[in-house]
């Protein structure tokens, strides 16, 4: 913590981007900054708000030697950024060097690691003497898919504003939030993972195990915050611990709960056209060994074993899946069968004797 | 050549651990007065092992190689202890 303790006294805290480096498309900066700031909402009550005018309570800037505030930068290398602890007029500020050469990726100062750690300074976070901490003063590459805070991290902030609290999950969102009794709700992507079910929807996350009326719900980004919300097709295949998520197209891979290094991949390297732009859903099959992609009417199928596109394919989803209709929210294999989601319907499918053995109530959340 | 390099070298570094000191560890060179350099040599001797401390390098209290390596990475540019407790 900085000296006296410097705290910011309100949970809504503005930022301000008051000017882009040209080393980057500003609107990847502005993800880059955005993503820092969720890591740090993602375990403190704190939420962010980006304001285009005036003055904010954070305003970010990038500038070169010299910039009005006593501490000139030096030049590429050496100091590449700082920030101010919580405070009016410069308080919580933050400045990144100019002279750096700022990515998004592994090349140059990567923009999402540094603001990640002068934006820990703009809350109120001194160093840490923790090399895994992302509080340690020196800059280091590590890939932003798979960061995560360090628990020196954690216990820092939260000394300064407590846990997230309840209000950050669905129910007092900023109203974009579903509502899991909705009797017609749609999920984006199903699948299993482990001995529970992962429910996908806009940025949320729910999990109930199969036998059990139990659910819960947090945000995709408390889990993963590097990857996006709106995740659209996801599957498991269990024996590799591992998971698929897809959105657009590009897909993660997650092992044991972690998002895996060199992703996100694209979509086409598991070898779809160039005219398939993203995947409906997808379920993997542990009896053939094979995944079931499906987009729009039809679907693709994949051998996990030789890593490649069965020939023959695409074939059309009602003529290979008798009853279900011709496009697919969402699917998930379970006890060897097929639960498919179509708006607010759900059809069990027995995959062995290829048909439809039960239209369970949509009410699979429980309270609904 | 290779030893008039060499002291320019020492000096560079020497120069360069300073200013890393006086930026990031409150080690201030102009407020000892120069009859006493004896001190001032224990004094950033002391500053160089509280910076070995704290970023988890071997504490020698000299300008070793690991230690100039770590003050020529990138980094942060607030102190890392002086304003904080």
């Amino acid at each position: 913590r900085m000296q006296g303790r410097p705290v910011w006294k309100k949970h809504l805290i503005t930022y301000r981007i008051n000017n882009y480096t040209p080393d980057m498309q500003p609107e990847d900066v502005d993800y880059a900054i955005q993503k820092a700031f969720q890591v740090w909402s993602n375990v403190t009550p704190l939420k962010f708000r980006k304001v285009n005018s005036g003055e904010a309570d954070i305003m970010i800037l990038f500038a070169s030697r010299a910039h009005g505030d006593f501490s000139p930068f030096d030049g590429r290398g050496g100091i590449i950024a700082h920030a101010f602890g919580p405070g009016p007029g410069i308080g919580g500020d933050t400045h990144f060097d100019e002279a750096e050469i700022w990515t998004k990726t592994y090349k140059g100062t990567n923009l999402f690691l540094v603001a990640v750690h002068e934006l820990g300074h703009s809350l109120g976070l001194g160093h840490s003497s923790d090399p895994k901490a992302i509080m340690f003063p020196t800059y280091s590459y590590v890939n932003p898919n798979t960061f995560h805070l360090s628990a020196d991290d954690i216990q820092g902030i939260q000394s300064l504003y407590g846990g997230p609290g309840k209000h950050q999950l669905p129910s007092n969102t900023d109203g974009t939030e579903s509502d899991n009794c909705d009797s017609n709700l749609s999920f984006d992507a199903v699948t299993t993972v482990g001995d529970k079910i992962f429910f996908f929807k806009d940025r949320f996350l729910w999990w109930r195990h199969p036998e059990s009326p139990k659910n819960s719900v947090t945000l995709i980004s408390s889990l993963w915050p590097t990857l996006p919300s709106g995740i659209q097709a996801a599957y498991e295949i269990g024996a590799r611990n591992q998971v698929f998520l897809f959105k657009d197209d590009k897909y993660w891979l997650i092992s044991n709960m972690r998002p895996q290094p060199h992703y996100p991949k694209n979509i086409h390297s598991l070898g779809f056209p160039d005219s398939v732009k993203k995947i409906d859903a997808a379920v993997f099959n542990p009896l053939l060994y094979k995944t079931y992609f499906f987009v729009d009417n039809q679907f693709w199928r994949y051998d996990e074993k030789t890593q490649f596109m069965d020939p023959g394919y695409p074939k059309l989803i009602t003529k290979y899946f008798p009853g279900i209709r011709p496009t697919i929210d969402a699917v998930y294999y379970y006890n060897r069968h097929y639960y498919f989601f179509q708006g607010p319907d759900i059809f069990e499918y027995d995959v062995i004797s290829h048909r439809i053995t039960k239209r369970p109530k949509q009410n699979i959340m429980s309270g609904c | 050549v290779p030893l008039t390099n060499s002291i320019n070298s020492e000096e560079n570094n020497e120069t360069y651990a300073q200013r890393y000191l006086e930026n990031f560890y409150g080690f201030v060179m102009d407020r000892i007065p120069k009859a006493k350099m004896g001190v001032n040599g224990n004094f950033m001797e002391d500053k160089i092992q509280e910076m070995q401390k704290f970023l988890g390098l071997k504490v020698t209290g000299k300008l070793d190689a690991s230690t100039l390596d770590m003050m020529h990475m990138p980094r942060c540019g607030l102190p890392d202890v002086h304003h904080f407790s």
